[in-house]
């Protein structure tokens, strides 16, 4: 499945 | 780090600040859904859990990211806090009835079909996504109804749309220059979010040309 993209947004 | 992810922080910094000079100078929250503010405290809330198990001191984008956390989160707390006790007699409360649940309930819909892993985090952190793309609807809904817009709440969705808009802009930058960079869920609520204010924008800058008080049909 999709991997979590690394949450470096806001 | 590019231009157009600082500029849309700032500028999402810019329109909390103008909501706040508002209340304050004018000393009322006239024409301000406290809906819409209630559901992007909600958003906060949902979004930065990962603030309970992130080492700030990792990076300095960490470290910037979690100061902007706290701050959007508090900001966001004291808005509603305030128009709840201070500014509560002055809140359109009649108008200001766009119904909640029919985004809040789709947007738990959607993140429990969407999300990126099968974690309370990730789906906590979906449904943040899907509602923000739809919680300034009760704002545009209560202005819909006021007809007339105030200076000042016209700023402040303008500052709100063009965050939205210069995120875009940082998605579209990132994709190019970083290799594998890719977030079809974020970018999706993400264009719905900045469709939802082409009206509004349409008739801000048409008011401001005209030298005209902004006005929605």
């Amino acid at each position: 499945g999709p991997t979590a993209a690394p949450k470096d947004e806001l | 780090m590019n231009i157009f992810r600082i500029a849309g922080d700032m500028s999402h910094v810019a329109s909390i600040a103008i909501l706040l000079l508002k209340m304050k100078t004018s000393r009322n929250c006239a024409g301000v859904s406290l809906k819409t503010q209630e559901l992007y405290a909600l958003v906060f809330l949902t979004r930065y859990v990962d603030l309970l198990f992130t080492n700030p001191l990792r990076s300095p984008l960490t470290m910037y990211n979690t100061i902007m956390k706290i701050l959007f989160i508090s900001t966001s707390l004291y808005i509603v806090y305030q128009m709840r006790t201070r500014y509560k007699h002055t809140y359109n409360e009649a108008a200001d009835a766009f119904r909640v649940p029919f985004l809040i309930g789709p947007a738990a819909v959607a993140a429990l079909l969407f999300h990126l892993k099968n974690t309370v985090v990730e789906v906590v952190w979906a449904f943040s996504i899907f509602l923000e793309a739809v919680a300034i609807m009760p704002q545009l809904f209560l202005l819909q109804k006021t007809g007339e817009v105030e200076n000042i709440t016209g700023h402040y969705i303008f500052a709100l749309g063009a965050y939205r808009g210069l995120y875009a802009l940082n998605w579209v930058w990132r994709a190019f220059w970083e290799p594998g960079y890719r977030q079809w869920l974020t970018w999706t609520a993400g264009i719905v979010q900045t469709g939802l204010y082409a009206d509004f924008f349409y008739h801000y800058i048409r008011s401001k040309r005209q030298g005209k008080k902004l006005k929605l049909p």
